[in-house]
């Protein structure tokens, strides 16, 4: 399983619609401070699931999107898809591809959708929970965050252990 | 229950041992169990020692040590629970050249098992990328993908 | 002393405006009191306004917009109550190759008036320093001071 | 007024008799990680009466003695002496040359000095109390510390604004 492409269209500072493609291996990400790569981070965090706008940098759900610049208005919507990879049946579903789609809109609405099928917040998260994927426990270091595991409680630490076990 | 933590922290640290003298070209570190005899609620502590240094507090390591020992850990626990895929965004950021080139190393080996997508601008790293990506807001305020050439790389490398 | 605060205050507001500016090239950034008829006991928080784009929550801005701002900051301090001597602890940490320029041109600025003792391996920093120590530890575990030359200077520059 | 002079012998990782000399301007500080640079920023704290252990990165006063490596045994004390040019008269004191001296025996006891004459911690405080110089204020930014003028609540940051008042 591998992530094969991300599309982000109004998420924070990607006003227009973005693909990255990926391959397995190492994807590095470059760009001068301020242009959007821990966006991309985030992007991804998101579309996964996560509920925490703190773990996002925002203060409310809405600050992730796009709220304009000098020349541009503000967007009404962000959308983010993730597709992933599924030959080799890490997911317990009957594609080969699986692609995961969260939607905000600024009323507050949210759409979720698998392979372009609507469903629940929940069935994204229970389609990564158990993979030890995403949200939970160490498969996304965020900027500034790889000392913690070393400055949090011993107990802190055990649950971290416990993700893995 | 127990013992399934038990085992994974046996697991993890083996792994992390391994790591740890990967990273460090050397000295040692432990995950030590704070109270062994509860394995259910007990905490896990960190002992490390630099090569030719003595074992000191965490605290009084360097900030590019501290690093190191965080990384050494992540990658122990992603050695023993391997992720498909794994974000890491400028983690490196305290490392000297000498300390990411150990790391970038590390990561191509990892690279065999699991895909990672890194943000970074070390040279170390981006010399065992396989694909990369420049992120530019040249309109002030939106953020745009661009392809990147090798040369570009250089001149960002740092 | 309401009065005191609320010069210092304005004082400092005016200096973070300029060196801001200064450090992002443009844009624009403030020092607001939270509550301004209570002078005594007021809060002070930050508005943020990069070079083309919207005014937003501090915790919104990327890492290397964030120490850009805490530099601008520590240096409007600096600028209106001067401190004979500075240290720097790897301050530049999450600075593009384009913004360590900056800070160094305002450090050669700021080093007229202060005395900067600057822990860095940025290529920008240290070619605005005028001494250099090298630092090393051959005997492990103990700490020798050499002197440095410029090329071994450019080789340990990142 | 600017630092001359900084003589560290037996703290943290600088084992033998280390001499530093500065010049007005801009000093700089390079070398690989532990090598011991953040000791010098710590020795530099320490002998300006830093009190606080925590802030100088260790659990107890004593482990700023050096505690030994693979091939050498511990030391029994830790002593810093901070040189700095008066001539201007900064200080209120007679001499164009001031130096603080600070040491800690395992003991637990310690020295205090100016210019060679013993005195208490609180004569050094005194002397740099005012100046907006050392352990207080915002001249001396450790590593890592330089997003917390960012972080911290709206209160802490108007206590900076009064110490620069
Ligand atoms: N909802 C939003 N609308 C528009 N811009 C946004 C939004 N949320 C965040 N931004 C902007 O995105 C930028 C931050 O981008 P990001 O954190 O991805 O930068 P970065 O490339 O990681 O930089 P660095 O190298 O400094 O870490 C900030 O300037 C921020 O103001
Ligand atoms: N009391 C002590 N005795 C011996 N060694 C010590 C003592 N206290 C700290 N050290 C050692 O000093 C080293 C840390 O040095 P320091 O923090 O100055 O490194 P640095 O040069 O700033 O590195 P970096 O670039 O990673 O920030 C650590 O390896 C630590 O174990
Ligand atoms: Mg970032
Ligand atoms: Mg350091």
């Amino acid at each position: 399983m591998y992530l094969k492409k991300l599309e982000v269209q109004g998420f924070k500072s990607f006003a227009d619609k973005t693909k990255l493609e990926f391959k397995p291996g190492i994807i590095l990400v470059v760009g001068p401070n301020g242009s959007g790569k821990s966006n991309i981070t985030d992007a991804i965090r998101w579309v996964l699931g996560e509920q925490s706008i703190k773990s996002l940098r925002g203060d409310k759900m809405e600050d992730v999107i796009f709220a304009g610049s000098e020349q541009r208005r503000s967007l009404g919507m962000a959308e983010v898809s993730l597709t992933v990879d599924n030959s080799s049946g890490f997911f317990p579903l009957e594609y080969n591809e699986i692609t995961v789609t969260r939607r905000l809109y600024r009323s507050g609405e949210s759409d979720y959708l698998i392979n372009r099928v609507p469903c629940r917040l929940r069935d994204i998260h229970e389609l990564f929970m158990d993979t030890g994927i995403g949200r939970e426990g160490f498969s996304i270091i965020g900027q500034g965050k790889v000392d913690e595991v070393l400055s949090v409680k011993p107990e802190a630490r055990r649950s971290l252990l416990e993700e893995a076990a | 229950m127990a013992r399934k933590f038990k085992e994974t922290y046996v697991q993890v640290n083996q792994a992390f041992r391994e790591v740890f003298v990967q990273l460090f070209g050397g000295g040692r570190a432990e995950l030590v169990l704070c109270e062994p005899d509860y394995l259910l609620e007990t905490g896990v502590e960190i002992i490390v020692q630099p090569p030719g240094k003595k074992t000191q507090n965490l605290s009084l390591l360097s900030g590019g040590e501290r690093a190191l020992t965080a990384i050494a850990l992540l990658m122990a626990m992603l050695k023993v629970r391997p992720s498909p895929f794994c974000v890491l965004d400028e983690i490196e950021s305290n490392l000297d050249e000498a300390n990411v080139q150990r790391f970038a190393d590390l990561l191509s080996d990892f690279a065999k098992e699991t895909q990672f997508i890194v943000i970074s601008h070390r040279k170390g790293t981006m010399e065992a990328a396989h694909v990369l990506y420049g992120v530019t807001m040249e309109e002030t305020g939106v953020s745009r993908l661009v392809s990147v050439k090798l040369e570009d790389v250089e001149k960002e490398a740092s």
